[in-house]
């Protein structure tokens, strides 16, 4: 069985917010290390994977291992009737057909409690390769998002270029152009408005903003994002949490 | 003039 409690509801409810737009229906994972998900969106153009070590619950117990078959909207349904602040608790006990999750504020004088059906999903997953990138750049994940929603106004697609002077975000559309040039820097007082570029050669990328702006949902979660990419292969974003991660592999726009 | 590419280009789905 699992048994999985959280201090604060909002931890896993933005976890969820991030991930809703891109998924349907996927399976979780879940195993004496943590619950684990992996799960392309319908198109195929991003793959969501997320990490939730059992380090990062106040209290973990799964002695075999269950997988959770959810639909993501139905579980962030169920999630906007916790507060914030309230006791997480998700339970299914092996061989179960529902996920229990229960909200208890501070002082355990309400208890909510939902039962949600779980489904048998056949899920496709990806085999990806450990792989090392030609670019990696470390920046604020409200900066990247912010840069991103601007540049939106002016296309349905950005290039991202990543060279030893910096990181440029570029579009252009019907009514002009416009770019964004971060250089690398380190700030002492606020480390994560630092931008890290980590360079074995130039990279140039273009992606869909559509696509992009719902990867920055996950903004919410982490001060920092980790951008990675190589020249005509998928870029890798994440966003770490304090135990584990949310990570996007994000199909690119291919020249003809 | 560029195109979307799929995952499933890149990475072998199982």
């Amino acid at each position: 069985m699992l048994e999985a409690k959280l201090d604060a509801a909002s931890q896993l409810k933005k976890i969820v917010e991030a991930i809703r737009d891109m998924l349907g229906e996927c399976n979780i994972e879940c195993n004496e290390t943590g619950l684990a998900l992996q799960s392309l969106d319908k198109s195929h153009i991003v793959l969501v994977s997320l990490l939730l070590g059992s380090d990062g619950f106040s209290e973990y117990r799964c002695d075999r291992g269950v997988t959770l078959g959810l639909n993501i909207n139905s579980l962030a349904t169920v999630l906007r009737c916790a507060n914030n602040d309230d006791i997480l608790t998700l339970r299914s006990e092996d061989r179960a057909n529902e996920l229990i999750l229960t909200f208890e504020d501070s002082k355990a004088d309400r208890i909510s409690e939902f039962n949600l059906r779980l489904m048998d999903i056949d899920q496709e997953y990806l085999a990806i390769p450990e792989t090392e990138y030609a670019a990696t750049v470390v920046m604020s994940a409200a900066v990247l998002q912010r840069t991103l929603r601007d540049l939106s106004a002016l296309s349905e697609a950005v290039t991202i270029e990543i060279d030893k002077e910096g990181i440029r975000f570029s579009a252009e559309g019907d009514l002009g152009k416009g770019s964004t040039h971060f250089k690398p820097c380190v700030d002492m007082e606020n480390a994560e408005n630092s931008i890290n570029i980590t360079l074995s050669e130039p990279v140039s990328l273009s992606f869909n903003l559509q696509y992009f702006s719902n990867i920055t949902k996950a903004s919410s979660l982490s001060s920092t994002v980790t951008l990675q990419m190589t020249a005509g292969m998928p870029a890798q974003i994440e966003y770490k949490l304090p135990s584990g991660h949310v990570r996007y592999y994000f199909a690119p726009k291919i020249e003809d | 003039q560029s195109n979307q590419s799929t995952l499933s280009s890149f990475f072998k789905i199982s």
